[in-house]
């Protein structure tokens, strides 16, 4: 089993697309996967086609009232893809979980409490912020992904996300490897090119050989509450996330 | 004085850029403007040209501290432009707030001991979270701008935001009003067509009439620490933000 935090305080750098997106990339491959919404905004457990007020038992059941892992999976339409959904219960997560002994453990402790474990990936959507939610998702993970945008902001903030990585390393969880993934890269764009360039050079191998590409298909997915590789197979989204999907598989394969 | 607050729990909808751009346009009208970072990842900070980790006094020192607010403002290089910066100090600032008493009105409470105030407006960049910082940011605002794209997620944040709306004005600020603000619009693309429409239908007069459009003057104009109207004063992005400046002008002119 390989657990995947996909973080950064950025927003709107494409977390959610990109664990919606490569979780049903890697299903299709025929893994199992399981998806976890840590964020309030529910925006993954909308992208699926779920409606966050009818949820019953979520994420926030799970980091708060310590519900079995299992207890809270959610079956998709979609083939080898389950999902622990948001709800409103995510709201005060931020707020109440510090008030817990080891709060930032709290993921890790239950999923490692799950025997068998049926699950061959599970990853997880973060919140845009740094803070008990996102830590708990960190402690848990083998990988982080930080989506980033070739652009200024995005790229300052990838200073705080490898401080953050240092101090869950020191902290918890001294084996956490990342890499980084530019996403909503617009070729055309001198911008975008320039940056790009230059966060290949900062990183190295730290960053993914893929890079997913603007592709407006990929708004459009979630309307419908599928992910992009039922909607539009063919689009330059589908590809470009099988393509990650290898990747990661390799990469994996490595560890 | 009239107190803009700048907020969407959704994450990179142009909540920094239009703080910055809309603040430089009052500016150009001759307003004496203050502007207000209260986002841990400092990027309006960033985008006047200052380094946040060289800020000595910040927003985290005001709001955490009760630093007198005066103290707390920085000349920046741009006529009639004022900032209190950001550094790390806010990086907690969401997990220390409740410790306080009323710790949603810190901000305001510091506000109203300023007089008499040299400012006309004051106008606020909130990271993208419903939590103690943007409270605070919202106890102390006449009006709440909501930036928000032509996109299915981010016009799904709405709802959230509306909500957010309805507790402040019952439990602190009765007269808070909103208005929504569509950036990034890319008028070619037909989902981003749409939504606008849907937009317009549900929200009427709650929307401003100014649309922002996707400039990719914007994106660059933060790389030399300039806002968008001294960067490139010709440029789409300038031009629109200015007319939004109007329309905020007039609008204050008849509350
Ligand atoms: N490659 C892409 N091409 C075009 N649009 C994209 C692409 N990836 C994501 N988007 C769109 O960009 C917006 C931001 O993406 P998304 O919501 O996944 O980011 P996020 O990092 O999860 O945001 P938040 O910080 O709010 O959680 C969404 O409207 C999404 O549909
Ligand atoms: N009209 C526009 N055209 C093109 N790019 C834009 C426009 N407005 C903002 N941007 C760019 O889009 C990205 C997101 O904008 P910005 O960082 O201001 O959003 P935000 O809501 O403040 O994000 P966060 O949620 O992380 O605080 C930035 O890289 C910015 O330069
Ligand atoms: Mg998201
Ligand atoms: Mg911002």
């Amino acid at each position: 089993m390989y657990t995947v935090a996909i973080s950064n305080e950025k927003g709107g750098v494409a977390k959610t697309t990109t664990t919606l997106s490569l979780g049903a990339a890697l299903a299709e491959l025929g893994h199992k996967v399981l998806l976890i919404d840590l964020d309030p905004q529910a925006n993954l457990t909308l992208a699926l086609g779920f409606e966050p007020n009818n949820v019953a038992l979520s994420s926030g059941d799970l980091l708060l009232e310590s519900v079995p892992l299992l207890s809270v999976c959610q079956k998709t339409t979609f083939e080898n893809l389950e999902l622990i959904p948001a709800n409103s219960k995510m709201d005060r997560a931020e707020q109440l979980l510090p008030i817990h002994l080891n709060y930032a453990s709290r993921l890790n402790d239950a999923i490692q409490e799950v025997s068998p474990m049926p699950y061959e990936y599970i990853i997880i959507d973060c919140p845009p912020a740094i803070g008990a939610v996102t830590r708990n998702a960190l402690d848990a993970a083998n990988l982080l992904i930080i989506p980033t945008q070739a652009e200024y902001f995005s790229a300052y903030a990838l200073r705080d996300m490898m401080a953050l990585i240092r101090s869950v390393r020191s902290e918890s969880n001294p084996s956490i490897a990342y890499r980084v993934l530019i996403t909503m890269l617009d070729q055309r764009n001198r911008a975008h090119r320039t940056i790009r360039e230059q966060l290949q050079t900062t990183f190295g191998d730290g960053l993914f050989e893929t890079i997913i590409e603007i592709d407006t298909k990929l708004r459009e997915s979630p309307i419908v509450g599928m992910p992009i590789t039922e909607y539009k197979p063919n689009s330059r989204g589908s590809k470009q996330y099988r393509v990650l999907a290898q990747e990661l598989e390799e990469y994996v394969k490595q560890q």
